[in-house]
């Protein structure tokens, strides 16, 4: 009898009650499915990525995806307005989310979609900074550790001397950048306690 | 619940994009 999916990566918010749990999935899935794919896609566009054995692929993209699509979708969050768009093209207000359920995880969203909007990224320092962001997913699931460690270590040395070179005098950026890393995880980590709630049969 | 991430079936629509070229150097 759950009546919202409060996940932008659904085409509404709204869930039909009569609709089964398949059928809801199933929907949800017309677009979180692309959504993840693109994200598999951008991964073997990374040089290096591919080097890694497949397990490791795999589970770096496991761990990796949520938190590559909360910094590719940062944009939904439209903090002037206060509204999130959700893939299907629905605007809803906070209050209205709020009161469809959402709380601390939604928060932390705009403001972590404020913050990194707010750097000014170009087109290709977004990408190298979401090429980081993957490679530094959480790596229990990592067999060879050290590939990934080189592999995270050459991308974020790619990353500042890209950073350096078109914001010279702007070095907080880059700084500020890596802390996102970190923020990134507990949204993950608040994200994953709701997904507990959440189960697909 | 161990892993949240399987909740969304989210390993196999990775494996499946990941294959996707494997099958088409393949052919």
């Amino acid at each position: 009898n759950r009546m919202y999916l409060v996940c932008p990566m659904n085409t509404s918010a709204h869930v039909d009650p009569q609709k089964s749990g398949h059928e809801v999935w199933e929907e949800f899935s017309q677009s979180f499915t692309p959504a993840v794919r693109e994200v598999v896609e951008f991964a073997k566009k990374i040089p290096g990525f591919r080097d890694l054995s497949q397990p490791d692929q795999v589970s770096l993209l496991k761990a990796g995806t949520f938190e590559v699509l909360v910094v590719r979708f940062a944009s939904l969050f439209d903090v002037k307005d206060r509204t999130v768009t959700f893939l299907g093209g629905k605007k809803y207000s906070v209050d209205a989310l709020r009161a469809m359920g959402a709380g601390d995880l939604l928060n932390s969203m705009f403001d972590f979609s404020e913050k990194l909007i707010n750097l000014g990224l170009s087109e290709e320092e977004m990408s190298l900074f979401t090429a980081v962001v993957l490679v530094s997913a959480d790596r229990s699931g990592i067999e060879n550790v050290n590939s990934v460690e080189a592999l995270q270590e050459t991308l974020i040395r790619a990353l500042r001397s890209l950073i350096t070179k078109n914001h010279p005098n702007e070095s907080a950026i880059f700084t500020k950048l890596l802390l996102k890393l970190p923020d990134l995880r507990s949204l993950n980590n608040m994200h994953s306690e709701q997904l507990l709630a959440f189960k697909v049969h | 619940f161990s892993d949240p991430a399987s909740n969304l079936g989210l390993e196999d629509i990775i494996r499946k994009a990941l294959m996707g070229n494997l099958e088409e150097r393949q052919e």
